[in-house]
This record gives structure tokens, sequence and C-alpha cells, in this order.
């Protein structure tokens, strides 16, 4: 469970890293 | 730059971060009656939310009409346009992350098709010793068949929905900067068709399969 909300997270920082940067 | 190299692992990190969580809650919602009604239902309206987000995401061109385009960085100092930034509008990056959150979906709506509830005799028979009782609670082949069928059909339907409605004509929305050609919707619709066909021959490749390992175990 822990490690498909990491993957979540992860998936949701690569989408919104180039609004981020 | 890193964050546009980064953006093509959204879609497969979601669509396995998804399924975990997904296929971990339905582990968790047969191990007790009082739970599985109540997990079962929150899975069906994530389901429903993920294919409707899905929709959104993938039809984000439509919905928000965004012109394309780099984006004029202008220098604080001197006011003068120093440089373009390729960035990409939120409309044109939905579509991307759009066939994890469809596939997700309707592979959730076709498992709670597919698996009925486990502990739907209990409550008013009393735990069963059948076996053949037990095995039909655990997964129903048939309807795992008709959901991936389904699922198959509509893909069908969706990609060839040019040739089927032939007579809906492309239309042109005039934006901040520019003019943004829009498909018409029989056009964007055949985008839905990998989706559909993807999530739909999972679940009839999971239900024929599990024929043919029954029926291995069996012999």
């Amino acid at each position: 469970m822990a490690f498909g909300a990491v993957l979540v997270v992860a998936a949701v920082f690569c989408f919104a890293a180039q609004y981020l940067a | 730059s890193w964050a546009l190299a980064l953006y093509p692992l959204a879609t497969p990190l979601l669509t396995a971060g998804l399924s975990l969580l997904i296929f971990v809650m339905f582990m968790i919602s047969r191990l007790s009656a009082e739970r599985e009604n109540r997990i079962r239902t929150c899975l069906g309206v994530f389901g429903a939310g993920l294919l409707i987000c899905g929709v959104v995401a993938q039809f984000g061109r439509q919905i928000f009409p965004t012109p394309m385009g780099p984006v004029l960085v202008v220098d604080a100092e001197t006011g003068m346009p120093s440089s373009y930034v390729l960035s990409l509008p939120l409309s044109l990056a939905l579509p991307e992350i759009a066939p994890a959150l469809l596939w997700v979906g309707l592979v959730v709506i076709a498992a709670l098709v597919s698996v009925p509830r486990v502990w739907r005799f209990t409550e008013t028979e009393g735990v069963t010793d059948d076996v053949d009782l037990v095995a039909h609670q655990a997964f129903s082949r048939a309807r795992s068949i008709k959901a991936g069928a389904l699922f198959a059909a509509l893909a069908i339907a969706a990609g060839l929905a040019p040739q089927i409605f032939p007579s809906v004509a492309a239309r042109s929305v005039a934006g901040e900067g520019g003019i943004t050609m829009l498909q018409p919707w029989t056009e964007t619709v055949t985008v839905l068709a990998p989706c559909l066909l993807a999530a739909g021959l999972t679940v009839l490749a999971v239900g024929v399969l599990s024929t043919t390992v029954r029926a291995a175990l069996a012999g």
C-alpha cells in the first residue's frame, strides 16, 4: 500500500515538475 | 529541462501506483463482512471518479481550449523578450495521463462486476462449506468475459466513430494569442479506443485464462 502511494506521489511529482520548475 | 524529461514517467507510475493501491484495497475488502460493502462502494465511486477524470483529462483540449506554442519569457531588467520556453499548457498535458486514469477506472469497474462479494451469503445463510459456491463467490468468468467483450466492443465503436458519424466538421476557437482548431468529437473519441481496448483485453484475458487455469488444475 505504501509502495503504491509512493508511486502515485512520484507520478504527481513527474507531472507537476514542469509547472514547479 | 529535467522537468520535461520526467514528465513521460507520470503515466506508467500513475498506472502502477493506482493499480497497486486498488488491488490492496480490494484484497482488504474481502477480509471481513462489515468492511466489504463499505470498501466496495468506495472502490466503485473511486473507479467512476477515475473514469470521469480520465475523460475530462482526455478531452482537456476541448474543455479548456488553450493556444499551443512556446511561451515568451520577458527579461525582468530590460523588459525585452529574452527567450522562449517550451511549456506545455495543462490542457495539453492532461491528455497524456488520461490513459492511466481510464485504464485503472475501467479495470476497477470490471473487477467489481466480475468478483462477487465474498460475504454476501454468510449474512443470510451462514458460512458455507460448498466448494462450488466458494469458487463462484471468488470470481465469475462469464461476467469477466462479458465485461471485457463490452469494453472491446466500445473500443471498436470509438475507433470507428469517424466512419459511423461522417458528417461532423471541425471548428475553430479564437483564444488568447491565436486560433485553435478543434477536432470534431468523432475524431477525438477515437483516442479513447486504445484505453478501452487495453482494459477490455486485460479483463477478457483474465476471464479466458481463469478458464484455462481452472481446467488445467482440474485436469
